[in-house]
């Protein structure tokens, strides 16, 4: 087992540094196709994006015309008054047992301020909010409050982070085949700046 | 070449990468941030009770509205339900029964809704997942950035190597490297190959890349 010279251990580095350039460049051909799958995805989130705002527009009208006919009953509260409110007295203390029992049941947390808060709840509701159901209309609209928020969350981290993209994927490196990366070579020798890649210019833009 | 004109000087590796890895960054930063810190929970076709009954109680907690979805289990409440106050105004039961309608309608289309909302989610967080794998894949080489400055640098030097018969610590048939790669501390490696084999070079400078990426995961 003969020594190793200098001169063999030098061919031997030359050699290691052909390998890794094209481990480099073998890493930016995977960049590209990343950014391939990326902009795949954007596309199906786009179809997307379509469904949900023609969903929304369904949603918002029958919401719109629930919200029309619980105005327009609204009006004529009273015509039966006497009749819901004698049977809400009754309605009252077998909803409050069977809702405690289920609260103690399922949410497993502690149940007396619950308790308290029920009932004063059923006292100050009316019977005709239970006969039209508003408990569903309230659940309804407070679920519109909700997912129009999710969506803006959404949208709004979308919009910065595709803005970002947007610039990323715009530069030449992207647009150009993965072929193109095999004129690379990393360990060049230049420190200028280019005009072209610049980071400033692009973040001026 | 990549530049165009030729009055433009090639393309320095730290131009080049180093932009795209920040902005790679905060690309992932910015959808992630939000996502997984919403406090909606989507209904999930997989457990639909237990998600119905997690609302239920939430809304109990609340205000307590929560309570009347149980109107059903008893008589009383649901002969609420069943007054019949046409006699008085025939036009009350009509509205009555065009908002009950509408309120079914509204409420298919809010569970679509959700649904649809969910599965853009997904698509929110596999474009973030794919950046995250962008940012994994790159940032390894953009960590090069700052490394390739100077002029005359050596980016892989071979430093030593020993086999068995040089070193008996090394073990029988194995051969011991140990190199430079790029900023990091000398690095050793084990192949298994002789210094003859012509796979030697690229089974070592393989084993140092791995060492040096996992190092800079850590």
């Amino acid at each position: 087992d003969k020594a190793i010279s200098d001169k063999e251990l030098q061919e031997m580095s030359t050699e290691g540094n052909k390998y890794i350039n094209k481990e480099i460049k073998n890493a930016l051909k995977e960049v590209k196709q990343i950014k391939t799958l990326i902009e795949e995805t954007n596309e199906e989130r786009k179809t997307l994006l379509g469904t949900l705002e023609e969903a929304k527009k369904k949603k918002e009208d029958a919401l719109s015309e629930t919200r029309d006919s619980e105005a327009k009953l609204k009006a004529s509260e009273g015509l039966c008054n006497e009749t819901m409110t004698a049977l809400w007295e009754e309605c009252k203390p077998c909803l409050k047992q069977t809702c405690m029992k289920f609260y103690a049941r399922v949410c497993r947390s502690g149940s007396g301020l619950v308790g308290q808060q029920l009932e004063e709840f059923l006292n100050q509701s009316s019977p005709f909010y239970f006969w039209i159901n508003g408990d569903r209309i309230d659940s309804l609209l407070e679920n519109d409050r909700q997912q129009s928020h999710v969506m803006d969350v959404m949208q709004d981290s979308f919009a910065r982070a595709s803005s970002i993209m947007d610039e990323l994927f715009q530069d030449r490196f992207f647009s150009r085949g993965p072929q193109d990366t095999f004129f690379y070579s990393p360990f060049g020798p230049s420190q200028r700046r280019s005009l072209f890649f610049n980071p400033k210019s692009r973040f001026a833009r | 070449n990549l530049m165009p004109f030729p009055m433009f000087e090639p393309l320095s590796f730290h131009n080049m990468f180093q932009p795209f890895f920040d902005m790679i960054h905060r690309a992932q930063q910015a959808m992630d941030v939000h996502l997984h810190s919403m406090p909606y929970h989507f209904p999930t076709a997989e457990f639909p009770g237990e998600n119905a009954n997690r609302t239920v109680c939430k809304e109990i907690r609340h205000n307590s509205t929560g309570c009347l979805r149980m109107k059903d289990q008893c008589d009383k409440c649901r002969e609420i339900l069943s007054v019949d106050c046409s006699t008085n105004n025939p036009a009350q039961m009509q509205l009555r029964q065009e908002l009950n309608t509408s309120l079914q309608l509204a409420e298919k289309f809010s569970k679509l809704y959700d649904q649809l909302l969910q599965s853009y989610q997904q698509k929110m967080l596999n474009t973030s997942s794919l950046l995250a794998q962008l940012n994994e894949q790159f940032s390894w080489v953009s960590r090069l950035a700052n490394l390739t400055q100077g002029e005359g640098q050596q980016y892989f030097q071979v430093t030593t190597v020993s086999s068995h018969n040089s070193d008996p610590s090394v073990p029988s048939g194995l051969t011991k490297v140990v190199v430079n790669l790029f900023d990091s501390q000398p690095i050793t490696v084990t192949v298994p190959e002789e210094v003859s084999n012509p796979k030697f070079m690229e089974t070592v400078v393989e084993k140092a890349l791995q060492k040096y990426r996992q190092k800079h995961r850590e």
